[in-house]
């Protein structure tokens, strides 16, 4: 998973 | 995280407990757009699917949690508590629009062309216009109670808070959303007016009225 694919915000 | 990312996202908090707040007080939604509360039970659950198989942090679940069963139970309550209060004559905005428009973006910008990923960038698309109905709403009555002004500013706000973080996010990070960033501006864009005769005539402790 690249960063952007993970989705850490809400 | 950082410091604009959580002031965005307590204001998105104090957003929904002031709605909350306003339905159970006033025992009523008069003022509220039942569509856009729709919207974001849409919005909340096709982003946030991934609760499901992937944990990101305590303060992501837990906030996921609660935006997801707060946004279901202010649509309950509108739907059926304080129903009699909700006058749908005067929400009529096309959310045909909105979600088929969304919709056909979701497909063409995406990270991945994956049920999950199509979903995220649906919601978040979805979320830039979810307000819409609401606006569209105050524009035709002309005012609004004072409490339900501060729901709206505390919504738009927090969107706002969160372009800060993705510039902060790029230089220490090098991380960057595009899809996150558009959308987000053009959904604090769309705050632009309300923003304006909020801070103009609200927060100067007058009524929202807009001007004839």
């Amino acid at each position: 998973e690249t960063p952007v694919e993970k989705h850490d915000e809400l | 995280m950082n410091f604009f990312r959580l002031l965005g996202d307590l204001s998105h908090l104090a957003s929904i407990l002031i709605l909350l707040h306003k339905i159970k007080t006033t025992r009523s939604c008069r003022g509220l757009s039942f569509k856009t509360q729709a919207l974001y039970v849409a919005v909340f659950i096709t982003r946030y699917l991934d609760l499901t198989y992937r944990w990101v942090s305590l303060y992501n679940f837990v906030m996921k949690l609660f935006f997801i069963g707060s946004s279901c139970a202010t649509l309950y309550l509108m739907r059926y508590k304080y129903c009699p209060t909700h006058d749908p004559s005067i929400d009529t905005f096309k959310i045909e629009y909105l979600v088929g428009p969304c919709a056909i973006l979701a497909l063409i910008f995406n990270y991945k062309f994956s049920v999950s990923e199509v979903l995220w960038s649906f919601s978040i698309f979805l979320e830039s216009v979810a307000i819409l109905p609401q606006l569209f709403m105050l524009q035709r009555t002309g005012e609004a109670e004072t409490i339900t002004t501060h729901y709206l500013a505390a919504l738009g706000i927090y969107r706002a808070f969160y372009i800060p973080n993705w510039i902060y996010r790029y230089f220490t990070e090098g991380v960057v959303d595009p899809i996150a960033i558009v959308a987000g501006i053009a959904q604090t864009g769309l705050y632009l007016d309300f923003f304006y005769v909020y801070f103009t005539k609200v927060m100067q402790g007058e009524k929202f009225e807009l001007p004839a």
